[in-house]
């Protein structure tokens, strides 16, 4: 975070921004549901705060090393469910656990995430000299509760988090005043339907909006790969990754003295002229050679013994180079250099062994130049801090992709945050931290990014629904950089992002100030949502604790008030209506601008909208048709209603299908 | 013995403001299925109370199907694990 707030427009020396205006969230209550915390951490210092917000009718519960007395005017709130986890998990002995039966994070990734929403500001952090700067939460006073429902499981060195757990966590959260509930989990396709608690998030998230909570979460890991979206209920605020304007180039410079910056988190000295191998058969040896990062250890230690070894991977995860770093380092070798496809999960090598990542392409110079010459040697240098330009952002490669694969009309993600490289606090006995902080890349890390954002706007504007709020995100959302520059997916191959990547763009928290108008929704609207995707009348009416009839015909989703048109199945031409609420000036006309998607015909009526103190919400209907007479994939558009301050821009996707329920391949 | 893993029972939005009343409905659901206090006891996981009624039960395979079945009962599943993404 030491980058992510300024990056974002949020500095706070500022003297009149959304940080200063809401005295930095200090009334609101962020809960967070994960690992558990670390009250130790600076992060969690109450310095300056006033009293508890009066809502707020939490607790701190005491267990294996947590007591009341951890908790604080920061800390307001410390709670732990374990009971779904143990009954599944029976082989737990919590006598002998790493885990502590406690609110206390052991992984850090709570601690992590509470940082990033609501940290206090410590100033002088870095990694290791790396991305150094002051850390923060993004709305810095506002009042953090955690509630402990995930936990390590020994046997199979994982965490993992039990939905009977996650759901009572959100129960008591609910009942115990948070106003925003940031959740860094999810499941992984394919997913559970989101009316029915076969998801448990997606159940309690609903609870939890009906009664004015925000719910933002994880939008998963599983990128670049389409329909790999999750948490997708329409309630709820899922959140893609993108990287910073930042990157920690390391300089590479080979024997003929041609130097190519790699990236890498490598904080040791620097490494002198060495010895360089690619480790491949020379054609006159019966020994095993492998260049490939993860079968390093197929190589004799002699091969890689005193070297620098580049080796070349498929895979965008940090494991490969891991995986090559440790194969090499335990032949005795000094370096290596990991060519592999553009990703965004950079992360430091253990015992800072010097591990560099480069492309295919420079991947390839470097081999070109060691089979040029019979004694190839390389220089590693120490990693820099490169910020702002000319470093781009980019939806990061393990970003989950849209479009949604339960309900295809409802765009998902909503919005990007910047997840990748983030520095904030953890345990002090997590593997690759540096005096408590550690950079981590994920989803997890871009949802409290936008959970400090709702703090803030939550602060600044009580009264708005988390419809509301999620709406003057969206349509509110840089599609550029900070810097006007284009925003990419990063995959295989990178290509210009669009809003399967990032659905609104990157998140602009002080263009949410003022939104203009908003796509509101309320109970009446997730029924009419629930009766168009089949639910059925019972069903609806415990659900939402009244009688509900759904109309015959069922209303279409495409009517669902969303800052958003997402249309899936184009075939004959469809009328589809929205909603718009003034929370601008009282006297506001508003003229519409479409860019339709290639090959549609987009006509919205009216054409203008005229806002006066009688008249604060107006629909307006978009008729969509296609000239395409084949099955196409989605194209992407945007219509906005332009005032003479608001561009209230909502995006438009929009796939043919002349033949429909078809897996168009051939 | 058919084997009981955790399931959840969801009921929808809470049809009382007493969080008490709630959590007692809820075993007076488990004790009417299992046909004793001790084992509603022994059984029940969670009682959600809240935000909105339902509760968690180690129930067998069969004890799910027929709770899953009553009017008031919006769905019964399986619990599930999530990852820290």
């Amino acid at each position: 975070t030491t980058r992510t707030w300024d990056y974002l427009g949020l500095s706070a020396s500022s003297p009149k921004n959304l940080l200063n205006e809401t005295n930095m969230g200090e009334q609101i209550v962020i809960g967070i549901i994960d690992t558990g915390v670390w009250p130790e951490s600076e992060v969690f210092n109450d310095d300056g705060l006033g009293s508890v917000p009066s809502h707020w009718k939490g607790t701190c519960q005491s267990g294996e090393m947590f007591n009341s007395s951890h908790c604080n005017k920061k800390l307001i709130g410390a709670k732990y469910f374990i009971n779904g986890f143990l009954e599944e998990n029976k082989s737990f002995n919590s006598e002998e656990s790493l885990d502590f039966i406690s609110p206390r994070d052991l992984n850090g990734h709570g601690t992590h995430v509470a940082t990033i929403a609501a940290g206090s500001h410590v100033q002088d952090i870095s990694y290791k000299g790396l991305a150094g700067g002051t850390v923060r939460g993004g709305a810095p006073r506002a009042r953090i509760a955690v509630y402990k429902g995930c936990w390590y499981l020994d046997d199979l060195d994982v965490t993992t988090c039990s939905s009977a757990d996650i759901l009572k966590a959100m129960d008591e959260a609910i009942h115990d005043g948070v106003d925003v509930l940031s959740l860094s989990l999810g499941s992984a396709v394919p997913l559970y339907g989101e009316t029915d608690i076969r998801d448990g998030i997606t159940t309690g998230a609903f609870h939890a909006v009906l009664k004015g909570i925000t719910v933002v979460c994880a939008g998963g890991n599983s990128g670049p790969e389409a329909q790999t979206v999750t948490n997708t209920a329409p309630w709820i605020i899922t959140v893609a990754a993108t990287t910073l304007d930042r990157s920690f180039p390391t300089p590479i410079t080979l024997g003929n003295n041609k130097m190519i910056l790699g990236q890498a988190m490598y904080t040791g000295p620097e490494l002198g002229f060495t010895s360089l191998v690619y480790p491949e058969d020379p054609g006159n040896s019966n020994e095993t050679f492998s260049g490939t990062c993860e079968d390093l250890s197929l190589n004799s230690n002699l091969t890689m013994e005193g070297k620098i070894v580049l080796c070349f991977t498929t895979s965008s995860s940090s494991g490969s180079a891991s995986t090559a770093a440790g194969s090499v380092k335990k032949a005795g070798g000094l370096g290596v250099i990991i060519a592999r496809h553009p990703g965004s999960d950079l992360e430091p090598c253990v015992d800072d062994f010097p591990c560099v990542s480069v492309d295919y392409e420079l991947g390839t110079n470097i081999l070109l130049y060691i089979r040029s010459t019979s004694s190839p040697v390389l220089k590693i240098q120490p990693s820099r801090t490169l910020v702002g330009q000319p470093v781009g952002t980019k939806v990061a490669t393990f970003s989950s992709r849209g479009p949604n694969t339960i309900a295809p009309a409802i765009l998902k993600p909503d919005i990007a945050a910047p997840g990748a490289s983030i520095l904030a606090a953890t345990t002090t006995n997590t593997t690759l931290n540096d005096g408590g902080f550690i950079m981590l890349s994920g989803t997890s890390m871009a949802a409290p990014v936008i959970s400090g954002v709702v703090a803030l706007l939550k602060a600044l504007h009580p009264d708005w629904s988390p419809a509301a709020i999620r709406s003057a995100i969206v349509t509110t959302a840089w599609r550029t950089d900070p810097f006007g520059e284009q925003i990419d997916a990063e995959g295989s191959s990178r290509k210009l992002a669009d809003p399967f990547d990032y659905g609104g763009g990157l998140v602009n928290p002080e263009k949410a100030v003022k939104p203009g108008l908003v796509y509101d929704l309320a109970l009446e609207d997730y029924v009419l949502y629930m009766c168009s995707v089949g639910y059925n009348d019972s069903s609806i009416s415990q659900l939402v604790g009244k009688s509900t009839l759904c109309s015959n015909p069922r209303p279409s989703v495409l009517d669902l008030n969303l800052p958003s048109i997402t249309i899936p199945d184009l075939k004959e031409e469809v009328t589809l209506t929205r909603t718009v609420t003034n929370v601008g000036p009282l006297n506001s006309v508003y003229r519409v601008k479409v860019e339709p998607p290639l090959g549609v015909q987009v006509t919205v009526m009216p054409k203008k909208l005229v806002f006066n103190s009688e008249t604060k919400k107006l629909s307006y209907q978009v008729r969509v048709s296609t000239k395409h007479k084949i099955n196409t994939g989605f194209y992407f558009g945007s219509l906005a209603w332009i005032s003479s301050v608001h561009n209230v821009i909502i995006p438009l996707s929009v796939r043919t299908q002349v033949l429909q329920n078809y897996f168009d391949e051939n | 013995a058919a084997e009981s893993k955790v399931h959840i029972v969801y009921l929808g939005e809470k049809q009382h403001d007493d969080p008490e009343f709630v959590t007692e409905s809820h075993h007076q659901m488990l004790c009417s299925l299992l046909g004793s206090e001790e084992d509603a006891h022994g059984s029940m996981v969670y009682s959600y109370r809240h935000g909105f009624s339902g509760f968690a039960a180690k129930l067998t395979k069969s004890q799910a199907k027929k709770i899953a079945d009553l009017p008031e009962v919006v769905h019964v599943i399986p619990d599930s694990f999530y990852k820290l993404k």
